[in-house]
């Protein structure tokens, strides 16, 4: 499904090129569900980013279903993005103007589903995070843990085929978080394919497997430990 | 030092009235290290900001240092806060425009701190927090790790007699997060009093004491294990 071959990321800022990841090499099979971990800074975001499609390498290839994506422009990322990713991002990124309910649609709006559709899916997807309640609500008028719980519920709604989840209980306190990971077992096994970052090692254990990044590089477990 | 005393915050939205605390009766004694926790959207963060200033009560009293302080003007808030408090918050809430150095700098210019001050104090709390390097970047350019240090510098820059935190550990890996509980530890032994809103057992067992709050409530250890 997903294949990483010598990817960087280099972010070029007016006094220095800060190397984001450096030769990064990385399969994910169909239906695989990988945790991510690493130090603050590490490089983390910036991949999910790029495999997200949110962002392009700077060198390396990407290919996604066998097709390459990673000299796609912007309009042919976003096509594929909207139909096959679900995104839930480290700060939320919840619109302010928009309802609760109309942040969770609109992903959905973009996919050109019907407004029908959209208001089941909607519902049925807040129903699932206890936030149906707050749907006329905007997020300046939530917590922090409400507002990530509508992140989550945002990303579920198109019941995308693969999730990028960037510390999605980081937020949250362990009920609340248990229940957000009840939801990603259950979207696994549905067959989707999962790509969480979480600084908790007991929710990494419910991945498949986890991959660790240290100062832009992938390593194995035990350079992880000794690091 | 701080007191509150039946004390309710209500938030009114065109459809609903959310009662975020109702009836809180709270001492924290000068010098003390307060925990708290609680569910999503139980009434956390709203307890810290009218602790800190930096929103009002809608009934119930509040006296900080014997003085009566739920009555007082924005302006009159403000002149206390910037005195008194450093504050962590939940969405670190950093300024896009400015840099790490601005960021970390505006709270002493407020306080009226000489330009060579503010510097040698931006560049000793920047320094703390390992993020001396990446301070003339914008907190867009940082990670999500990155950009909480930074606010926790920022917090820390007046070197405050209080100290509100907001999961001050939310975004970060265990060694920056044991970092930052380390800093919060020399504060207090240097005789800050804290008040750590936490999900984290492990970093609410540094505290003296841990507050439990439940639907806006204040309830005993007890109750909180049982609901
Ligand atoms: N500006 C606001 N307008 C309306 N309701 C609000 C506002 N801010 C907070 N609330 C509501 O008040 C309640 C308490 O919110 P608060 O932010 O204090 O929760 P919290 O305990 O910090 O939760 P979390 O752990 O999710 O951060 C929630 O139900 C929230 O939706
Ligand atoms: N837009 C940007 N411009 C410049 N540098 C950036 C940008 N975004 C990220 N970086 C840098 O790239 C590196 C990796 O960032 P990334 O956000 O991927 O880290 P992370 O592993 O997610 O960290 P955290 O656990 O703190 O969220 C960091 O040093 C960061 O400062
Ligand atoms: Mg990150
Ligand atoms: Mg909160």
């Amino acid at each position: 499904l997903i294949e990483l071959v010598g990817l960087s990321k280099v972010f070029y800022t007016d006094e220095v090129e800060t190397h984001a990841l450096a030769d990064v090499g990385l399969r994910i099979n169909k239906g695989e569900y990988i945790a991510v971990e690493g130090p603050s800074g590490s490089g983390k975001s910036t991949l999910l980013s790029i495999l997200g499609l949110l962002d392009t390498p700077t060198a390396g290839q990407y290919t996604l279903n066998s097709h390459s994506v990673d000299k796609l422009s912007a309009p042919e990322r976003a096509r594929i993005r909207n139909r096959e990713v679900g995104f839930i991002f480290q700060s939320f990124n919840l619109i302010g103007d928009l309802t609760v309910f109309e942040n969770v649609e609109l992903p959905l709006t973009y996919r050109g589903m019907s407004s029908s559709d959209r208001k089941t899916r909607v519902q049925a997807a807040l129903e699932r995070v206890d936030m149906a309640p707050r749907m006329k609500h905007y997020p300046s008028q939530l917590s922090g843990g409400q507002q990530q719980r509508v992140a989550v519920a945002r990303a579920l709604g198109g019941d995308p085929a693969i999730l990028l989840a960037d510390e999605p209980t980081g937020n949250l306190d362990s009920r609340n978080g248990e229940a957000v990971m009840d939801i990603l077992h259950e979207l696994h096994r549905g067959g989707a394919t999962i790509c969480m970052v979480t600084h908790d090692p007991r929710y990494a254990s419910c991945a498949d497997r986890t991959v660790h990044v240290f100062d832009g590089r992938i390593v194995g477990p035990e350079e992880a430990k000794r690091l």
